[in-house]
């Protein structure tokens, strides 16, 4: 089965207010995921934990939460620190195990940062 | 930990899954071997 990464999600130091996202998240998923996979399951994940109560949440027609239906990777954008203090976008097809080999190239746990897509 | 979130993630047509947790300690591997 295809390698196990394990990663460190946190808020962009500088592009997020503490108030919007304050939750780092420790996430497993397999090394072929892509930075697209996670920033959909990021938008997922905020938008379940919004709740009902979720500015954007609205019931749809089939019942589903409208919050859901609107989750796409395009939401937020993946950074990672490259050096003290620089950031760079990462691209969402690149999988994690490229992130990992070609960025990061450390034994312990991916430091990735996300924030809303800039253009919304 | 006890709860772990578990989500699948599809696009184009790739499923991948997600595991996540609210601690580190006891779910990561390379926490174990601090």
């Amino acid at each position: 089965p295809s390698s196990e990464i394990e990663l460190i999600f946190c808020p962009h130091p500088l592009l997020v207010g503490n108030q919007q996202y304050s939750q780092t998240r420790y996430v497993k998923t397999t090394a072929n995921a892509t930075v697209d996979h996670l920033s959909k399951y990021l938008a997922l994940r905020v938008a379940l934990e919004d709740g009902p109560s979720g500015a954007q949440a609205g019931r749809s027609a089939e019942g589903e939460p409208g919050a859901l239906r609107d989750v796409s990777e395009k939401q937020f954008t993946i950074y990672i620190s490259t050096a003290a203090g620089q950031f760079t976008t990462l691209n969402g097809s690149l999988t994690l195990e490229l992130v990992n080999e070609k960025f990061w190239k450390l034994c312990k746990p991916l430091e990735l940062y996300y924030a809303p897509t800039q253009d919304q | 930990p006890e709860e772990v979130i578990v989500t699948d993630i599809t696009i184009n047509s790739l499923t991948v899954t997600f595991r996540e947790a609210l601690v580190a300690r006891g779910f990561f591997r390379s926490w174990e071997m601090e």
